[in-house]
């Protein structure tokens, strides 16, 4: 475990907690694409499917995060799904979730380390966090603007994937431990954050809302 | 470089 590793895991923990905060404390999910927390939720199953194969005891923070992360993202599926389903923006919310599920299903038959399932499931889970947000920011661009606490949510999201650029740094040039597909897969998607970013550090930073076209 | 047997990551 290194310091990025560690910022960036907490910085996840952090967007998923914001949005769960903004939700069930505005009793709204306004301004939340469902159908990125959906795919959000697909990506932390295929790839923590090990937890539900063999149960082994919550002996180490690793299961326990592990856990958080699954149960989090499902609970604020039903949040905007369910309890809050008279908030939620469907008609902004239009992004095809199949046009980036597929292709990610598809990728990751093509392209893995070992051809078995568990490593495809763990592949697949890769390349579709690595667009799954693209709902999330289509929606904020036909809606025109962004809640402030949603551009929390989006920073520290976008930041814990940035963060583990880091940490493959570290790791790389420290432990000369190198796994291909997700650090390329992470430089996608923190790439597609980069406008956003942008957006974020000169405006919301400053007190203004982020207002697109911008 | 090595590339990861098991992927230690979250």
């Amino acid at each position: 475990m290194n310091i990025f590793r560690l910022f960036g895991d907490l910085s996840h923990l952090a967007a998923i907690a914001i949005l769960l905060l903004k939700i069930w404390k505005t009793r709204s999910c306004a301004g939340v694409s469902g159908k990125t927390q959906l795919l959000f939720a697909v990506c932390f199953i295929t790839r923590y499917i090990d937890l539900f194969l063999h149960f082994v005891s919550l002996y180490n923070t690793e299961k326990v995060m592990k856990l958080i992360y699954i149960s989090a993202s499902v609970f604020t599926c039903y949040l905007i799904f369910f309890k809050f389903k008279a908030t939620y923006d469907g008609n902004h919310d239009s992004m095809r979730a199949e046009f980036l599920i597929v292709p990610a299903a598809g990728l990751a038959c093509l392209i893995n380390t070992k051809f078995d399932a568990i490593e495809i499931l763990w592949t697949f889970s890769i390349y579709l966090e690595a667009v799954a947000i693209l709902p999330q920011l289509f929606l904020i661009s036909k809606t025109g603007e962004a809640e402030t606490i949603t551009s929390h949510y989006l920073f520290a999201q976008g930041s814990y994937r940035a963060l583990y650029i880091l940490n493959w740094i570290y790791r790389y040039h420290y432990e000369s431990h190198v796994d291909t597909i997700a650090i390329v897969a992470g430089v996608v998607q923190t790439i597609l954050y980069c406008d956003f970013f942008y957006l974020y550090i000169t405006k919301v930073v400053k007190g203004q809302k982020i207002v697109l076209p911008a | 470089k090595k590339p990861s047997a098991a992927h230690d990551e979250l």
